[in-house]
């Protein structure tokens, strides 16, 4: 996709990162691989 | 170490016209369902423009303000503890190679 949203949130001290998407198609590995 | 997942608004707990969006998010396995609860809350409220700045969205989110779901059978919905990680929801409760997908409702 050519647009990704990318937002770190922390809780306890652990900082996770998300990624995300507008669209599934060409984002999602497994399904890619179906 | 990545999870993939597809997370809709609860069919039955919310409103078509409240939270109509489907997202597609990746995000470490480590990431609890807290984190997630959170990240929502965070999205929601930039795309509500009720925060201001991302900064000011940050001081006022919590994890507590979403719910989130995962469909073990036809109809059935059940609660996922904050503190369980996204790999251990994978594990446990969804077994298949495709996006993980969950629902979520306000609290």
């Amino acid at each position: 996709p050519e647009e990704v949203i990318v937002t770190d949130i922390t809780i306890n001290s652990l900082t996770v990162t998300f990624r995300e998407a507008l669209v599934a198609r060409g984002f999602f590995r497994s399904w890619e691989m179906e | 170490s990545e999870i993939e997942l597809i997370f809709c608004p609860h069919p039955l707990l919310v409103s078509s016209q409240q939270y109509s969006q489907t997202r597609y998010v990746k995000t470490t396995a480590k990431a609890t369902v807290d984190h997630l609860s959170k990240y929502l809350a965070l999205r929601v409220a930039l795309e509500e423009g009720s925060s201001g700045t991302p900064e000011g969205a940050l001081r006022h989110v919590s994890e507590k303000q979403f719910t989130i779901y995962i469909s073990t059978a036809a109809g059935q919905f059940t609660t996922l503890n904050g503190s369980l990680t996204l790999e251990l929801v994978n594990q446990k409760f969804w077994k298949l190679c495709k996006p993980l997908e969950l629902f979520y409702a306000p609290t």
